[in-house]
């Protein structure tokens, strides 16, 4: 664990805890994507698999188990107890564009091809795309709350964290992982754009609108 | 060696 690790790990709870914090508190998930928060149900279902058959640590296990909740909890409160305020008109990005692509990627292009590997290869290819049916959705309204930006950056700065991470333990430890890397990468970069709109005018005070 | 899925990542 180096801090590039854990600043990561408390991006991505911080980014998880806004988002439940911001549906409970307003009642209401609009401005977010029911789409992209299903595709990061089944990632974290799909790769926490391993909760069953590896034990790393205290702190990891409870992790996982809190992505899972945090994630249940989400889609509960998507699809069922404030399912009223989802948006369904502005989520309209087709998800099986993105799951049969990364299933059948996970299917060629893995570490090992078992059961366990392949689903957690898909996890990770799963992950770097996800985003994409929110950020069609903010997109499509040309605005987010100030509130769904924080949530995104957070999200965001996750795995540009773990990028950090990757290249200290490339130096300290000799340690890389492909497939990792290189969906990270991807992933950081499909926020790019999102970074640069945030920094310039949330960062500033201004509601994140798009150039119409 | 064998890069591989390091279980304990998130």
């Amino acid at each position: 664990m180096n801090i590039f690790r854990l600043a990561g790990d408390l991006s991505h709870v911080v980014a998880v805890i806004i988002l439940l914090l911001k549906i409970w508190k307003t009642r209401s998930c609009a401005g977010i994507s029911g789409k992209s928060q299903l595709l990061f149900a089944i990632v974290y279902l799909t790769r926490y698999l391993d909760l069953f058959t590896t034990y790393v640590s205290l702190y990891n296990s409870i992790m996982k188990i809190l992505f899972l909740s945090a994630s249940g909890a989400t889609l509960y409160f998507m699809y069922g107890k404030f399912r009223g305020t989802y948006d369904h008109n502005h989520d309209t990005f087709r998800i099986e564009f993105l799951l049969i692509p990364c299933g059948l990627l996970s299917l060629v292009i893995n570490h090992e091809f078992t059961v366990m590997e392949i689903l957690w290869t898909f996890s990770i290819y799963l992950e770097s795309v996800a985003i994409l049916p929110q950020l069609f959705m903010v997109s499509k309204t040309g605005e987010a709350e100030s509130i769904t930006s924080h949530y995104l950056f957070a999200l965001g700065s996750y795995r540009a964290l773990y990028l950090l991470n990757w290249i200290h333990r490339y130096i300290a430890e000799s340690h890389y992982d492909l497939i990792a890397i290189f969906a990270g990468i991807v992933q950081t970069i499909l926020y790019c754009d999102f970074f640069y709109l945030y920094i310039t005018k949330v960062l500033k005070g201004k509601k994140l609108q798009l150039p119409a | 060696e064998e890069p591989s899925n390091d279980h304990d990542e998130l």
